[in-house]
């Protein structure tokens, strides 16, 4: 039941999503 | 063995874009090892984040925490608000795939303040979005409804409609 919550974290996933293309570059 | 230290870090991003993951903190880990070497606490920092970002994609958020907090550490060494800021933000986030909402709270709530010391309104946003989603978690929801205004009241300012 926990992890059915998290995935409905709407902050998260919005972050998740752009640090999907987030690199810290030399 | 400067420019090598960059390639790692090079190939390390590279890999993290392709979706490799664990490619990419194989990389990032050597990165970081001449980065120590050199004693680049910059590229330290970065190689740090770049660690912490890969291990939530292994689900290995417990890692993640622990280089984030690196990051932080670092950030503030480097007296770099902004870094800092982004630090908090990815703690308090991570915190809350741990389901430790007491401590994401603690997290997004320097962010918060370091937003609002930098007048990024953006960044204020993001983390009342945050903040309300995890009163929500802990029942809450004085609090949650409280952020909840904050957040709409700063996403009508800035014009975002989503």
């Amino acid at each position: 039941v926990q992890s059915v919550h998290l995935l409905q974290v709407d902050s998260v996933q919005r972050w998740m999503r752009d640090l999907k293309l987030m690199t810290e570059c030399e | 063995r400067a420019a090598q230290g960059r390639a790692y870090g090079n190939l390390g991003n590279t890999q993290y874009l392709l979706g490799n993951f664990s490619e990419a903190t194989a990389f990032h880990k050597e990165r970081l090892a001449i980065a120590k070497e050199f004693g680049d606490r910059a590229a330290e920092r970065r190689a740090y984040s770049n660690l912490g970002n890969a291990h939530i994609f292994l689900g290995r958020f417990d890692v993640s925490a622990e280089y984030y907090k690196k990051t932080l550490q670092l950030s503030r060494q480097l007296k770099d608000q902004a870094v800092e800021a982004q630090a908090c933000y990815s703690l308090g986030n991570t915190y809350t795939l741990l389901q430790d909402f007491e401590r994401a709270i603690e997290y997004h709530l320097k962010h918060l303040q370091i937003a609002q010391e930098l007048r990024d309104r953006v960044g204020e946003g993001r983390a009342c979005w945050s903040l309300g989603n995890a009163y929500v978690s802990l029942g809450n929801h004085e609090q949650a409804l409280n952020f909840a205004k904050k957040h709409l009241e700063i996403s009508q300012e800035i014009g975002d409609c989503n």
